[in-house]
């Protein structure tokens, strides 16, 4: 565990607790994709089969569990809870996710370490993390001006990605046979997703304006 | 052979 991991997963937890927050503070979740967040569900269930098999430290274990739970959570509130559900963006949110699920599918059959099902599942989650903020980000687009907790939201998803990316970097140059090409190509794509939406959010901090991206 | 593939990372 390096300082570049803790520091992407301590930034992933944030983004959980934003959208937990802005949910249970405003008892809204207008401006969030309901779709990103079902994909999210789907790359932590493939991700973190191996909870129960595969021990790798406390630390790992409680990890996995919030994000797993946290996840349903936030799609149980958008999908169920009465107050929250009606402030759903349902005729924006129109993003055809499941072609992302099909495609992240067939590409983890295509693309993976060894040909098991949880090498499958492994790859599968990686690549739809990879395109799950798609349907977020265009919904954002749609919906034009950005609430502040949504776009530190989407903000705090890529830089949870960047810290991925430098500790890749460092483990690379520390650990000898570090091959993680799956995560490297994917991880890459993830966070290039994000650099048109971090120009914007420059700019917007920058003049101290509301986030706007252009349609 | 190889080590078992270990997925460390979250």
């Amino acid at each position: 565990m390096n300082a570049f991991r803790l520091a992407g997963d301590m930034t992933h937890l944030i983004t959980v607790l934003i959208l937990l927050l802005k949910i249970y503070a405003t008892k809204s979740c207008s401006g969030i994709s309901l779709k990103t967040q079902e994909l999210y569900v789907m790359v932590f269930v493939a991700r973190y089969l191996d909870l129960f098999t595969n021990f790798i430290s406390v630390y790992n274990s409680v990890m996995k569990v919030v994000f797993v739970t946290s996840s349903i959570a936030i799609v149980w509130c958008m999908r169920i809870h009465p107050l929250v559900r009606r402030t759903y963006d349902k005729e924006q949110d129109t993003f055809r996710h499941y072609f992302l699920v099909a495609g992240s599918f067939g590409l983890a059959l295509l693309f993976n370490e060894n040909f098991t099902f949880r090498e499958v599942c492994w790859a599968f989650s990686i690549y739809l993390e990879a395109v799950a903020i798609l349907p977020q980000l265009v919904l954002l687009q749609r919906s034009g001006n950005v609430d502040n907790l949504t776009g530190q939201y989407v903000f705090f998803l890529g830089a949870y990605r960047v810290f991925y990316i430098l500790n890749w970097i460092y483990r690379y140059f520390t650990e000898k046979h570090f091959s993680r090409w799956i995560s490297w190509i994917a991880g890459l794509v993830q966070t290039a997703l994000y650099a048109d939406f971090f120009y914007y959010y420059f700019i917007s901090w920058k003049n101290n304006s509301k986030l706007q991206l252009p349609a | 052979d190889e080590e078992e593939y270990k997925h460390d990372e979250l």
